[in-house]
């Protein structure tokens, strides 16, 4: 699956997802990537997040729509992030999932629950500083 | 790092990246940059858990979910359980923009994508049907079947409802092994 947030110069946000699910979902199940609040979330005047993982664990939790609305509370995307993790961990410890959040000024974060096999989370990031896709990575909770 | 523009997507998908900040770079909106990176991720079928040939289901078939939201309108197009169409996330910026609803699925998001202009093809690849056969030969392991018989952890279907449930901690643990970083959403 890929999610994505992308902000202009002028803070106008946009978020999408594609996925081709899980492998050997029953037909007819559907993720948390069409899902908006769940999969990705976008609110120009706020910020956008997007994950990735367990779809049927995550949607649950509606994580993207968690992490917009706590960065237009005042926090900064990596506490957005985290919060949005811990709360489904309150209740699936061993979920297999993280979100990248991004706020309106640019400044981004990650997050993600640390399970057998998945300790860090890598993610891309393009903007005027790195002016070409980086690589970043953060430690799962 | 605070700075714009910026491009952020999930997993180490480069080319996806590059081609969200190409766009914004030659003027696009931000709605063309996520639908362009999206696209070169299903082109490229990212580590197999994006586009076509991957992530087959019970029955060997491999369908596509895609979003797309723009944060200035909050309006949303959506795609699920699409089959046949390769450029899912073009197909839900066509949700977005030509209709008035927020989420198509199944079969009948295919046929709206066809009259959209999208082509229709097999979604199956040799790498999608030998993890596919694989699965068959591993009696249909992993599996997400639950509370049914015969033993979905042990055999194939067809499955029948089955009236003892599994104990909830036995089913989390299974599921923890189930999604992991070659299968996600």
């Amino acid at each position: 699956t890929i999610g994505m947030v992308v902000l202009d110069g002028s803070g106008h946000i946009a978020a999408g997802t594609s996925t081709n699910g899980l492998t050997h979902k029953v037909p007819g199940r559907v993720g948390d990537s069409p899902i908006a609040g769940a999969g990705a979330y976008a609110d120009s005047s706020a910020g956008g997040a997007a994950a990735t993982g367990d779809g049927d664990v995550m949607m649950r939790f509606l994580p993207s729509y968690l992490a917009v609305e706590l960065m237009r509370a005042g926090a900064d995307p990596s506490a957005a992030c985290e919060a949005a993790i811990s709360r489904i961990k309150r209740h699936h410890s061993q979920f297999f999932g993280a979100i990248i959040c991004a706020n309106t000024t640019g400044h981004y974060g990650a997050a993600c629950n640390k399970v057998s096999g998945f300790t860090q989370f890598h993610f891309m990031v393009s903007n005027p500083e790195t002016d070409a896709p980086v690589l970043k990575s953060v430690d799962c909770l | 790092h605070a700075s714009l523009p910026l491009v952020i997507n999930t997993w180490p998908f480069k080319n996806a990246t590059f081609t969200a900040w190409s766009v914004l770079q030659a003027g696009g909106s931000v709605l063309d940059a996520v639908e362009r990176g999206c696209a070169r991720c299903e082109a490229e079928q990212c580590d197999g858990s994006v586009g076509y040939g991957g992530s087959p289901d019970e029955s060997g078939e491999t369908t596509l979910d895609a979003m797309i939201m723009n944060g200035n309108t909050m309006e949303v197009g959506a795609v699920a359980d699409l089959r046949r169409i390769k450029n899912a996330i073009g197909v839900a910026r066509a949700v977005l923009e030509r209709t008035d609803h927020t989420l198509l699925v199944g079969e009948s998001a295919s046929v709206f994508a066809e009259n959209m202009g999208f082509v229709a093809e097999d979604l199956t690849t040799n790498k999608s049907v030998n993890i596919f056969s694989q699965w068959l030969k591993g009696n249909c392991q992993p599996n997400y079947r639950k509370n049914v018989s015969p033993d979905p952890s042990t055999s194939c279907g067809p499955y029948r409802p089955r009236s003892t449930p599994t104990p909830r901690q036995q089913q989390q643990s299974e599921r923890t092994r189930h999604a992991n970083q070659r299968s996600h959403d």
